[in-house]
């Protein structure tokens, strides 16, 4: 596992960040966001966009606004042997539940194989994302309303890793050096995560947030799951 | 109470202007003087909230006013909660690609 990883300065990996509203779709944009990336690092960075909106009209519920988990987006793009193009089915964001249009427009952009749940350890998904791609985590957003930037270090009191409550894409780690508070301590170094946000680009930083790591902050090792756009074959590489 | 603005220098804001700087930026308005009453209620103590966080953190996060400092705790949970009624249990399954076994 390397030290650190970002997706983001690897081009045409990550697609932009969506504003999900008033729409409770995270669970839809996240595995979104998923899939693009890893079609993106499979097919050496030819973006598609894929419709969150499809997510969320064609799940079996047909009402994705009110609320979802990862795994059905992933089920749902299954069903529908992939998803249209966000241009093809563009995102409303309303309550109202619509009727599943993915058959109108057949011509699909993206598509998976299956999908996975990584093991509960930090590490081995460090690993993964370093080796593979962006994954989707779900973890309690509690400390997320008031955040603007920095590394949030939760505890259990203040964010209860077994209550989750909202999924994002995770989309790399390293370390923050903190200087020490005398000059004969050692300086210390806080390891975090990187993760993609669905609150637009103005939440905040410029859209993303970091998350103290090693520690189970917030849940976050509770549904690590990714979609797999092919069989497992040799290891890609994250940009440092 | 008054606080002070982290980004207009060393002049203290009232409470009310820093609200209203935060409906102008976030487009808020409120229907009567009492839930703009209430409004400024839940604000006041959102911010005290991350001045908490950002005491604890100790420089390593920064908290402060967001798109969501006039709502509660439970109104923002209830605007981006993916679900109701918390996670499923779920069984993890490992699997041995070797010997394709579950």
């Amino acid at each position: 596992t390397p030290a650190s990883c970002d997706w983001r300065k690897k081009l045409g990996v990550l697609s932009p960040i969506r504003n999900q509203g008033n729409c409770k779709c995270c669970w839809a944009v996240a595995a979104a966001g998923n899939i693009e990336a890893l079609w993106a690092i499979k097919y050496d960075s030819k973006s598609v966009e894929v419709s969150v909106q499809e997510l969320v009209d064609c799940g079996r519920c047909g009402n994705g606004c009110t609320g979802g988990w990862v795994w059905e987006a992933f089920i749902t793009t299954l069903n529908n042997s992939g998803l249209v193009s966000e241009e093809n089915y563009p995102f409303k964001g309303n309550y109202k539940p619509q009727r599943c249009q993915a058959k109108r427009s057949k011509e699909k952009v993206a598509w998976i194989q299956d999908f996975i749940m990584l093991p509960e350890d930090e590490n081995a998904i460090a690993r993964h994302v370093a080796t593979q791609g962006p994954i989707t985590v779900t973890i309690n957003m509690q400390l997320l309303q008031h955040y603007k930037s920095g590394v949030i270090k939760a505890t259990d009191t203040n964010c209860d890793p077994r209550y989750v409550d909202h999924s994002v894409l995770l989309v790399g780690f390293g370390k923050k050096q903190v200087a020490a508070s005398s000059p004969r301590r050692p300086t210390r170094a806080t390891p975090y995560w990187i993760l993609k946000n669905s609150w637009g680009a103005d939440w905040g930083e410029q859209g993303y947030f970091r998350l103290q790591r090693g520690k189970n902050s917030c849940g976050i090792t509770k549904y690590p799951i990714t979609a797999r756009v092919d069989k497992p074959v040799k290891p890609v590489s994250c940009p440092p | 109470g008054s606080f002070r603005s982290q980004d207009s220098g060393p002049q203290p804001l009232e409470l009310k202007e820093v609200f209203r700087l935060f409906q102008i930026q976030y487009n808020r308005t409120y229907s009567d003087p009492a839930e703009y009453a209430r409004r400024l209620d839940i604000f006041a103590h959102n911010l005290a909230q991350a001045q908490r966080l950002q005491e604890q953190h100790e420089g390593a996060a920064q908290f402060g006013v967001t798109p969501f400092s006039d709502l509660t705790e439970e109104e923002f949970g209830q605007l981006h909660q993916r679900a109701a009624g918390g996670a499923p249990n779920m069984s993890r399954k490992v699997w041995s690609q070797e010997r394709g076994q579950s």
